[in-house]
């Protein structure tokens, strides 16, 4: 016998399959499940790396991705860099049932959200400008994802320019440091 | 990032990710988890799959796709994600992430590295309230 229905989520976000359980057992879609559960982190900001107010960019702004597919009709929605809206998988569900496309992105996708009646709201608090103001006052802008550009990323922040260069110069990739609160 | 993946009452199977991405990012940049394939994928014929991780890495092996695929050859929810995170790390031996996957039928898995443990959630009709499920990396 099939053990359905059943929801699985990464890390330790219990909040948000529960809300994905109570779907599934009162007979609600998968699609439907999934929606409502990540909602609930982008809501509860599980850990830092889901909603607003987490991982500040380099101007200290924080950005939203998302993606919803279906797998009965293979169709899917998807948003990045989306800005200053909150309900990103939400406007993914949108971009899903509202449009032939598949994937918005960036200003052009928060002007999607607000014509599909999503409010528009700065994602930065009082957390999240703290930790920029730690990176880029204390920390030096470090780390930092630059390779190749003057001043030396390794010590200083930007702005940058490209190191220009008659031969190729080969720089070791350093890796992201994912622990529970730095994740994609 | 939260990466879930369900099936409802009717075997139908979505799957989802939502994410603020890496901390103090270039501006612009997005990572694996909007991406189809990467962050997660669905077929209804299988079952679906979620990463998460190093995004910059990991969207350039679409893993999420990958175990997908290697649940429709055959293999378990957990040597899916194994297979998954195993060609990553061929490439990237010091990249940190992980796959969870989950068929059709209800079975489900999860497969990490470069971390040493990595917990997700599960809740089935088999279970009065939810579980966390660490696996090692």
């Amino acid at each position: 016998e099939p053990n359905i229905p059943v929801v699985i989520t990464t890390w330790w976000f219990s909040n948000a399959t529960v809300k994905a359980w109570e779907v599934l057992k009162e007979g609600g879609t998968a699609l439907d499940a999934v929606e409502q559960g990540a909602s609930v982190c982008e809501v509860q900001q599980c850990d830092g790396t889901v909603g607003y107010g987490g991982s500040p960019d380099e101007n200290g702004e924080t950005t939203l991705d998302a993606l919803i597919m279906d797998g009965k009709t293979m169709n899917v929605g998807a948003v990045a860099a989306l800005r200053r809206i909150k309900s990103a998988i939400s406007v993914a569900r949108h971009v899903l049932e509202n449009t032939k496309h598949s994937f918005l992105a960036g200003e052009l996708a928060t002007q999607f959200a607000v014509q599909m009646g999503f409010k528009e709201e700065s994602l930065t608090t009082a957390q999240s400008k703290q930790l920029w103001l730690t990176w880029h006052n204390e920390n030096h802008c470090q780390p930092n994802f630059w390779l190749g550009v003057k001043p030396d990323p390794t010590k200083h922040c930007g702005p940058y320019h490209e190191i220009k260069k008659s031969f190729k110069v080969t720089q070791p990739e350093v890796h992201m440091i994912v622990d529970r609160y730095n994740h994609d | 990032t939260i990466g879930m993946v369900a099936v409802d009452s009717n075997g139908d199977v979505a799957a989802g990710t939502s994410t603020n991405g890496a901390k103090y990012k270039i501006p612009g940049r997005v990572g694996d988890s909007p991406i189809p394939g990467a962050g997660a994928y669905a077929d209804n014929e299988v079952g679906g799959a979620a990463a998460t991780g190093d995004g910059d890495i990991m969207l350039r092996f679409l893993p999420s796709f990958l175990a997908v695929e290697e649940m429709r050859r055959g293999a378990s929810p957990t040597e899916a994600a194994q297979t998954a995170v195993k060609r990553i790390a061929a490439h990237y031996p010091d990249f940190m992430g992980a796959v969870i996957a989950l068929t059709k039928t209800g079975q489900y898995g999860a497969a990490c590295h470069g971390i040493p443990t990595f917990p997700f959630v599960v809740q089935d009709k088999t279970r009065n309230v939810f579980e966390i499920i660490t696996v090692k990396c």
